[in-house]
């Protein structure tokens, strides 16, 4: 087992902003070898117990990571993967002892199960689909969203995991542009949101199938990627990361933004704007968001961490021994900030 | 942002435009 624990005096330091609760208390080091690309969390059963666990995603490897008593991690089971590289983890939110992944080389060719045999003796995967599938996330109730395309047309497809290992497949209707990311309406159940290639947000109900409402919410908005939805007084609150964001604008530079929609009308309107504070360089690469807290690794190599209620900039996590950060996740087991580098070193806050 | 801005509310949109969308 490749363990390393960080000591205190490592703990690299955050900016005077107000770093707040956040503390390193451990680190994992993978000595795969290859490219380190995601992280998330997921529970495991573990002799009967469930297990706040990590996942790590290398290049060819996916490793789960048990807690250990000692405040370490242990490395329990690895999948590997020949011919195809890992792109992203998709973690399913309640479930446990599952955990999906999406494989290829630019973009998504595979969805991929990974699980353990009944006796736990063993890891075991399972192909779920292939294609050109531009757009994947696990939600709620077991299920797992993805859409595809052919040549002529789109395809969204609903897949619910059964207890017993079996899968049933549902599809939504496709608007006609490629969908770039989804998320679950928070606050209305069977709600899906999209959003679109060409600036617009499209909205499901996860029951029916139906498309029921095509917004535009405007051309400053490109290439927009969802993190968080809810639903609320009837309006919708959507937040959202630009990546193709100028790199600094009046109030500085924007990284993620609050609008709210008013679905029966369309019509929508910029609440709130996540701006860097003054003096910090970048813009958004890639992120999470969990609750009220957003966190983005920055093209400056930085992490930075958002109070969306506060509406400011909360912590800065500098780039640490020489590597810049290329990823962050919110736990969704407990209440970790896991950050990884390249070079397979996954810091625990 | 006020009301205005956003043309009617309704707190029901979901089953509302569920009800007008095609199956």
């Amino acid at each position: 087992h490749s363990i390393e624990q960080t000591e205190l005096a490592d703990v690299p330091a955050c900016d005077s902003l107000n770093p707040g609760n956040l503390q390193l208390v451990s680190k994992l080091k993978n000595h795969s070898g290859s490219c380190s690309v995601d992280v998330s969390a997921v529970w495991w059963e573990i002799a009967g117990v469930k297990e706040p666990c990590i996942i790590t995603a290398c290049e060819y490897a996916v490793s789960l990571w048990k807690p250990l008593d000692t405040g370490q991690w242990g490395k329990l089971y690895s999948w590997h993967f020949a011919e195809v590289p890992v792109l992203q983890i998709v973690p399913m939110p309640d479930v446990c002892n599952l955990v999906c992944v999406a494989l290829g080389n630019l973009e998504i060719r595979e969805i991929r199960a990974l699980l353990c045999s009944s006796d736990g003796g063993c890891e075991k995967q399972v192909l779920l689909r292939t294609g050109n599938i531009h757009a994947v996330l696990g939600l709620t109730q077991r299920r797992l969203v993805s859409s595809s395309r052919t040549l002529c047309d789109q395809q969204v497809e609903v897949m619910t995991f059964a207890e017993g290992g079996s899968e049933e497949k549902q599809f939504l209707m496709p608007p006609e542009e490629t969908v770039l990311t989804f998320a679950e309406v928070q606050g209305t159940q069977e709600a899906l949101l999209g959003t679109t290639i060409m600036n617009n947000i499209v909205i499901w109900n996860l029951k029916t199938g139906q498309l029921l409402k095509k917004m535009h919410i405007g051309d400053s908005y490109q290439a927009s990627v969802c993190h968080k939805a809810y639903s609320e007084m009837g309006l919708l609150f959507v937040v959202l990361s630009h990546p193709c964001a100028k790199e600094r604008e009046p109030s500085g530079s924007p990284v993620f933004q609050l609008i709210a929609i008013n679905p029966k009308t369309a019509l929508s309107v910029g609440v709130m704007l996540y701006c860097l504070p003054q003096g910090q360089a970048g813009r958004f690469l890639e992120g999470d968001v969990k609750d009220n807290f957003a966190a983005a690794v920055l093209t400056s190599g930085t992490i930075a961490i958002w109070d969306l209620l506060l509406g400011h900039c909360t912590a800065l996590l500098p780039p640490i021994s020489d590597q810049n950060w290329s990823f962050v996740k919110w736990s969704g087991t407990d209440s970790h900030l896991l950050a990884g580098q390249k070079d397979g070193n996954i810091f625990v806050y | 942002c006020s009301q205005a801005d956003l043309g009617p509310i309704s707190i029901n949109w979901f089953e509302e435009l569920s009800s007008e969308a095609p199956p």
